[in-house]
């Protein structure tokens, strides 16, 4: 039963499941594929990443994340499947079998589990960390606004009870540590990808500022390419820019922090919705989400592969 | 469980800054108990909102007298969330 998964990768599950599921990939694919602890939740629940890797000491890596805001299910849905897809993709898919002979890369499904469980149980909208505010009846921070980068800038908030709190202080939530150590401590991430939903977007930093990046040219070129490629599979259009030029100036998210941080090849995707369920999208809709996406991060993954820096 | 019966979501099209401007004002008045999936940004961008049916008529007479373009993205989020749940009741069956 453990050497067969019988996870339906169509439909949604519980925290409890996909951890199981990642069990399931380390003990198929245990020559590539092992599990890891990188922290605990605010609430004391494991931060599991997935390392996919073929040896090899401190290798140049990919980090690829999803679901920090929990609501927003589809994406910690694509990140299962996409771990199942790379692990079975290695020695049959002449790219990745190239890209895991010489990177690794590290995948982290659920980046907010204490949220993730509360839409399960309690409310199905929530978004933010599950952290108690000191003197306000309000809990949780926004962890896409945690982040040491122009934190406590435009686009954040400083009442705990809005959506978007940036919390009391850079790094405040233990959700956002976590990967934050994690990745300083590797010292060899040269990218960082975040997933998000909804509205089909591609971005690359800057949020808390709106100047664009030194590297603006090659990352607008690689996210078009990317874009391109999730597009021919079914179609479906993504816009490609910075965050600030995109949408709006939001401060404190992730991938302003990595890049500022040195991790040049940092991206933010807005997976689609079919522009009538918003982040709901219906579970019919998980694999060919999923499908798509994995083309944008395999483009992006081989420009990196093939760009060591 | 925080249920959602009678809850709509709106799409919302503005044609240019005031709009915008309308649109982030409605964002500060948190007696709305407003949600915005898609946070105004740029006109070219659709605004997308949840709001409580207890605000809905408030936030429609609103709009309309501000000439905001909307549509309705979801009827009733409720039937949404339970169609979600039977689809995971499903598959867990099988």
């Amino acid at each position: 039963e453990r050497s067969r998964s019988t996870f339906n990768y169509g439909t949604y599950h519980s925290l409890d499941a996909i951890y199981q599921e990642l069990d399931n990939l380390a003990a198929e694919y245990s020559d590539i594929v092992s599990k890891l602890q990188i922290g605990e939740s605010y609430e004391g629940r494991p931060l599991y990443v997935l390392r996919f890797s073929t040896g090899g000491e401190n290798r140049p890596a990919i980090w690829l994340d999803a679901g920090i805001h929990s609501r927003e299910w589809v994406t910690q849905a694509s990140a299962v499947w996409i771990a199942r897809q790379i692990a079975s993709d290695y020695g049959s898919d002449p790219s990745v079998t190239s890209l895991l002979n010489k990177m690794d890369i590290f995948l982290l499904p659920v980046s907010n589990p204490d949220g993730y469980v509360y839409t399960h149980t309690m409310n199905r909208m929530w978004r933010k960390t599950r952290s108690k505010n000191p003197g306000s009846l309000c809990v949780g921070v926004d962890p896409n606004r945690n982040w040491d980068a122009g934190f406590g800038g435009p686009g954040a908030s400083s009442s705990p009870c809005s959506d978007s709190y940036h919390g009391p202080s850079a790094n405040s939530e233990v959700e956002v540590k976590s990967v934050v150590d994690f990745i300083k401590n590797h010292g060899n991430v040269l990218a960082f990808l975040t997933l998000h939903s909804y509205s089909q977007l591609l971005m690359y930093p800057y949020g808390y500022k709106c100047t664009p990046p030194a590297d603006d040219a090659e990352l607008n070129a690689l996210g078009n390419a990317a874009a391109s490629a999730i597009q021919s599979l079914y179609g479906t259009t993504y816009q490609v820019g910075s965050i600030c030029s995109t949408i709006y100036q939001a401060s404190g998210g992730s991938i302003d922090w990595s890049y500022d941080y040195g991790i040049k090849y940092s991206f933010a995707f807005e997976l689609r919705d079919t522009g009538r369920y918003g982040f709901l999208l219906p579970a019919a809709q998980i694999i060919p989400t999923a499908k798509e996406t994995w083309l944008g991060l395999k483009k992006i993954m081989e420009h990196v592969r093939d760009n060591l820096y | 469980l925080e249920t959602f019966v009678g809850h709509q979501v709106l799409r919302i099209k503005t044609r240019n800054e005031e709009q915008l401007k309308q649109l982030r004002f409605l964002e500060t008045l948190e007696h709305l108990q407003l949600d915005f999936w898609l946070n105004p940004s740029a006109p070219a961008l659709p605004v997308d909102v949840r709001i409580p049916a207890s605000s809905l008529q408030a936030v429609k007479v609103f709009l309309e007298s501000q000439a905001i373009e909307y549509s309705i993205l979801i009827e009733d989020l409720q039937v949404v969330l339970d169609r979600e749940q039977q689809d995971m009741v499903a598959s867990q069956q099988v």
